[in-house]
């Protein structure tokens, strides 16, 4: 999930 | 997960727990913001909307948990137990000027298009400013208590730490979120005059008070 990739961060 | 990214986060949850503290202690909201903290029950409830959508890890959802859970147990002590403190006089700044803006920054500057994303983007745009009606505050007041200014202090190493762990992450993965990054630089040059204050004055046992 391309999403997933981009938001690993709080 | 880098040194940077833990110390930032860690960062973040101890101004939280200094400003719960504070309050709880003390029995008065007096000198913080209820405004800024409504920004950000609502930056963190526009970012975490993806705690039901993906999963990074227990530790991403133990941290989005306890940013939300914290942010409205704050909401609760200014506007509702210790209502009688809060000092609405002095945090008179127009939140409007900062949501809309925020969010039409977010439709128009996005990686995607759809209604998680867009609301992600706003959310990083507003907390980049976030803090904007408690600065407005202590500048209206012309001081901050010493306790008040450890957790702006706190709050505000958070992000810069975050740049370090970007820079990090593009030299060591290749990874990187122009989002994030301009955001990020915006939210931490905001506190640089704060920074300063707090290095020639505070930590020197004197009081945050501005120049007349």
């Amino acid at each position: 999930d391309v999403r997933d990739e981009l938001h690993d961060e709080l | 997960m880098n040194i940077f990214r833990l110390t930032g986060d860690l960062a973040h949850l101890i101004a939280i727990i200094i400003l719960l503290h504070k309050i709880w202690k003390s029995r008065s909201c007096a000198g913080i913001s209820g405004k800024s903290q409504v920004l950000f029950a609502l930056v963190y409830t526009t970012r975490y909307l993806d705690l039901v959508t993906s999963y990074v890890s227990i530790y991403n959802t133990f941290m989005k948990f306890v940013f939300l859970a914290t942010s409205y147990a704050t909401i609760y002590l200014i506007y509702v137990k210790f209502k009688a403190t809060y000092d609405h006089n002095h945090d008179t700044f127009r939140i409007e000027f900062l949501i809309l803006p925020s969010l039409a920054l977010a439709l128009l500057i996005n990686h995607y298009f759809n209604f998680l994303e867009v609301l992600w983007t706003f959310s990083i745009y507003l907390e980049s400013v976030a803090i904007l009606p408690q600065l407005f505050m202590v500048s209206k007041t012309g001081e901050a208590e010493s306790i008040t200014s450890h957790y702006l202090f706190a709050l505000g190493s958070y992000r810069a730490l975050y740049i370090l762990n970007w820079i990090y992450r593009y030299a060591t993965e290749g990874h990187y979120d122009l989002i994030a990054i301009v955001a990020g630089v915006v939210q931490t040059v905001l506190y640089c005059d704060f920074f300063y204050l707090y290095i020639t004055k505070v930590l020197k046992g004197k009081k945050l008070q501005l120049p007349a």
